[in-house]
Order: C-alpha cells, then structure tokens, then sequence
C-alpha cells in the first residue's frame, strides 16, 4: 500500500506543471525510498527523470513496490481542484486500478477525495549512462527562463558556447539574429542569485528551441538550475528538490 | 543546416 503526504498540494502540483506539457502517459514507481518517473517525448528528442526523495513527504510508506500509471493531463484537472495549502495524500493499494488523491485543508473542515485510474502505459525505460560532462554552469531560473524566452523569439535552435570565462547563448533566424552573454560571478547577499561555471572543455552545442521552453517550465520547482555540458552528447538540465529533482536530458542537434 | 539528434542515439532501452 501506498499512502505519501505532501505537506502543502502547492509542491505536487509545481512538479507535475514541471513536466506535463513535453510528455503525456508517465509511470511512476513507488517504492521504499520514494518515488521516480522517467519518460520520453514523442520525438525521441526529451527525456523526463523524476525523484521524489522520502524526505519530500511529510508522511510515506510504501510497503511494496507499485507502479501508477497516470495521464498527466487527467492528474492536472484533479491537481487544479485542491487548494495550494492544503495537504495532499497521494493512496494505492498494492496492484491499484485508480489513485487516491486527498486534499485536506488545515483546519480538517473540507475534506476532498478524488479517485484518477490508472493506465497500463507500455513506456521504453531508457538507461542513462553515466556521462562525463565537459562544463556545468549554475544559473538562477529566472535568467536561463529569460534567455530562452528572448532567443527563442528569433529562431527554433538556440547554440549555447561555453569558454573559461564566459557562456554565450546565440541564435539566428529569419528575422535576425541575437546574443546574450553570461559571465559567472558571486553574489554574497542572495547566493541562488550567482552564475557559477566550471569547465573542463570549451564546448558548443546547439538545441531545438521548442524543447528549451518546456524545460524552463520545471523553473516552478527551484529557482536555480544546472546545466551541464558535453559535446555530442545529451544536455542535462536539472532543477533541485528539497528531496530529490527534476532532470531533462535533452539531445542536441548537429550539422548535416 | 542542422538536424536533430534522438536520444536513442545515446541511451539504450532497457
């Protein structure tokens, strides 16, 4: 059985608007140690890795493991029904047909109890090699949100080139063409404010802007996020958790 | 002109 309570409905719901728009039909296994999703979107070209961690929780238990297939769009109607601050107890039993989803407001007097059905969703779970990467930047969201937003008007491929001392994004379109350079610095006062960059290799790679805006949705979730790099490999895109994260790899795309 | 790599190309199923 499966009974795991977030303490305010509000981090549930950021984690879900963090992934729903890129992929649809997504299993996500409980277990012991907390809950993980992986799936991939239709083109092959995005993949979605979810850790809840226990610590998440402000009650788990999970006896077996169970595994809860679930269309994001149907979970969000029902996400959209309880209040932020209410709690959230997510409820399976050991082989589920439907999920329990209970909001509770803190007072105790509305009591709100949803049943979603599951899915048998016959996914690839794809294996995530451990990659070596060349440079991983820590930027605050609300830039990297900005700089794809601003790029992404001019053209669907944005190239991102990291040196020693700088990262530069660039794109160029139909219309024009833009850059916006980012050097890394410390800021004492507010440090999730800081850009920080470590590099092994300069590295350049160039990424469909249309992937980009979904991965800046999972901003919702930290307000930093990291980035790391590796030549002719996927990108890595990670926004932190309290207890756990949300990853996007994202594969780039090459000269013809 | 650039074209668009999969991940299938990098990480295998399993």
């Amino acid at each position: 059985m499966l009974e795991a309570k977030f303490e305010e409905a509000s981090l549930f719901k950021r984690i879900i608007d963090g992934f729903k728009d890129c992929v649809q039909l997504v299993n996500f296994q409980c277990k012991q140690d907390g809950i993980i999703a992986q799936a991939v979107d239709d083109s092959r070209v995005l993949l979605v890795s979810l850790e809840i961690g226990v610590e998440a929780f402000q009650e788990y238990r999970c006896d077996h493991p169970i595994t809860l297939g679930i269309d994001l769009a149907s979970l969000s109607k029902i996400l959209r029904c309880g209040n932020n601050n209410d709690t959230l107890t997510l409820i399976a039993e050991d082989t589920p047909d439907s999920v329990m989803l209970l909001f509770e407001d803190t007072k105790k007097d509305r009591i709100a109890e949803f049943n979603l059905k599951l899915m048998d969703i016959d996914a690839d779970f794809l294996k995530i090699e451990e990659l070596v990467y060349e440079s991983t930047l820590n930027l605050p969201a609300t830039e990297f949100v900005r700089v794809v937003r601003e790029l992404g008007q001019l053209s669907d491929s944005l190239n991102i080139t990291v040196t020693k001392e700088t990262i530069k994004f660039a794109c160029d379109g139909d219309i024009g063409s833009g850059t916006i350079i980012l050097r890394p610095f410390i800021n004492m006062e507010n440090p999730s404010e800081s850009i920080k960059l470590e590099m092994d290799q300069p590295v350049e790679l160039t990424f469909g802007a249309k992937y980009l805006a979904d991965i800046v949705k999972g901003s919702a979730l930290s307000d930093k996020v990291a980035i790391r790099l590796s030549s002719e490999a996927p990108a890595l895109f990670q926004f932190d958790l309290k207890a756990g994260f949300l990853q996007f790899f994202l594969a780039p795309k090459f000269n013809d | 002109k650039m074209k668009q790599s999969s991940l299938l190309s990098f990480f295998s199923k399993s």
